[in-house]
């Protein structure tokens, strides 16, 4: 297999980012309260 | 230390151990953000090898896990009050050594 730096590839590793990062917004939130 | 200073110093960490991988050609900061997050948000060690397993599939599962199983030391060690600076420059240095150049000559 060549380069796996496809544009699908990051475009997924960027949905999954901001998935863990709302997540973690979500659990900061809640101790908050 | 914050939270997010901790995360921030992890990110850099992470970044470091990424790029001492031959042929990972992935952009770096991404994958260092994605496998803190995963971290912070409860990962094991296992879940998070499996999570990367299923994006890098070109990357074996050991070095996988010989990244993450850094990533938490080095969150030990920061807690613990040591440096980013120096876990980063531990890094280079096995980097370095597994990447067959000559580490940093000590005086």
């Amino acid at each position: 297999k060549s380069k796996s730096d496809s544009p699908s590839k990051m475009k997924l590793l960027k949905k999954k980012i901001e998935e863990q990062r709302e997540i973690l917004q979500k659990t900061h939130h809640n101790k908050q309260q | 230390m914050s939270q997010e200073q901790y995360t921030e110093h992890l990110k850099v960490i992470v970044a470091e151990k990424l790029a001492g991988i031959p042929n990972f050609n992935e952009d770096i900061k991404y994958v260092a953000e994605y496998i803190v997050l995963l971290i912070v948000n409860g990962g094991t060690v296992e879940s998070v090898v499996e999570e990367l397993a299923t994006l890098f599939d070109s990357v074996s599962r050991d070095t996988l896990a010989n990244v993450v199983q850094t990533a938490f030391f080095a969150l030990e060690a920061l807690q613990q009050g040591e440096s980013a600076e120096n876990i980063v420059s531990k890094i280079r240095m096995m980097n370095a050594q597994t990447l067959g150049q000559p580490a940093v000559a000590q005086q």
